[in-house]
């Protein structure tokens, strides 16, 4: 059994988990933020057969897109010399960013 | 040392993380949804000791208990020959789910 | 890869995010709630390459700190005889709690 942590867009939240659901995955839902944008995302739990791990993720990937967003860059780095002249900076959010681990015991009680 | 995630009814939270204060141990409570029903659920962080597994487990499962709830059916498969009429289904929502995985590094700071 | 689930104190939040941000790590926040205290905490979500792992802890420790708290207990043992006085205890929360748990697979996509 693996545990999949998925982090995903907002609005690609629920049609990865409808996906999931339709090929007979279960899916918990955590609410969760980025560090850096601050915007609300989504952080998705899947725990999986080792041997189906390949098909979660190919969901995944299938249903989640990247996408760019300007942002007002405060985190200018000190080469500015100083001045904080806030500037728009483009920055790409990726469609998923996924971490597995391996789960010792699974028990539904 | 060993993290638990437990997902339990929203209901059962409160009685499960009582008890397991109550028995010395410390737990973190997430906000959390489920796929399926889209109805909000709880899971529960629980960092023990490797020889404490079996109490934590067994106490989640004391006051953790299922229930039925009957849904309309939107996830009707295609067998229905195309008609989306939605019916009542009844779903079983276990008592708990419970993931353990382990932990190479624990540090309180 | 290590995936680190770090719980800090909701004021030392977006200290340590922003402290990590400014290294260069990704960090999800995630909404969580401390089952004894029952007061909001924050739970970080730090995936990181194994050879950054002692740089991202020695940052969560330096932005978090631990604190006291008066709370009017009402877990009081039985030795008080059966007499449910609540009375003021004093209890010290944490700088952070830290669990660090191998990834066994990292996709970005
Ligand atoms: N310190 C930093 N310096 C410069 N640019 C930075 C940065 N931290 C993040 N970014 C950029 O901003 C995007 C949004 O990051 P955010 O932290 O809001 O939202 C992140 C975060 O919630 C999560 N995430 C990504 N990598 C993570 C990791 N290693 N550990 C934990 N969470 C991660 O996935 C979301 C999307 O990440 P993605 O990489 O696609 O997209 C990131 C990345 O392109
Ligand atoms: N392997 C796993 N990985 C991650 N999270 C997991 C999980 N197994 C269970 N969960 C979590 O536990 C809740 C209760 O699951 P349970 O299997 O008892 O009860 C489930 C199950 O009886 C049924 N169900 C879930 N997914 C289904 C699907 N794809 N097809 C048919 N029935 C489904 O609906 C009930 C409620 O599901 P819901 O998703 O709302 O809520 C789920 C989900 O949040
Ligand atoms: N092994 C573990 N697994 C999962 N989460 C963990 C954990 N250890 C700590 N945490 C999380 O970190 C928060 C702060 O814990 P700390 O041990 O510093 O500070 C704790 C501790 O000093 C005390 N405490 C917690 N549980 C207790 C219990 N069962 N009996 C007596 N004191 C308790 O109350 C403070 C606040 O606890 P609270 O539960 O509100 O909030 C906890 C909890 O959300």
């Amino acid at each position: 059994m693996k545990l999949v942590f998925a982090i995903v867009h907002d609005e690609d939240g629920p049609r990865v988990i409808g996906e999931l659901n339709k090929n007979g995955f279960s899916v918990t839902r955590l609410c969760s933020t980025g560090g850096f944008l601050k915007a609300g995302n989504t952080t998705l739990l899947v725990g999986v057969e080792e041997e189906k791990l390949d098909t979660v993720i190919g969901i995944i990937e299938a249903k989640s897109k990247s996408r760019k967003q300007v942002v007002n860059s405060t985190m200018t780095p000190n080469t500015m010399g100083g001045m904080f002249m806030p500037y728009p900076v483009e920055v790409v959010i990726g469609g998923a960013t996924i971490f597995v681990v391996d789960v010792e015991r699974f028990e539904k009680v």
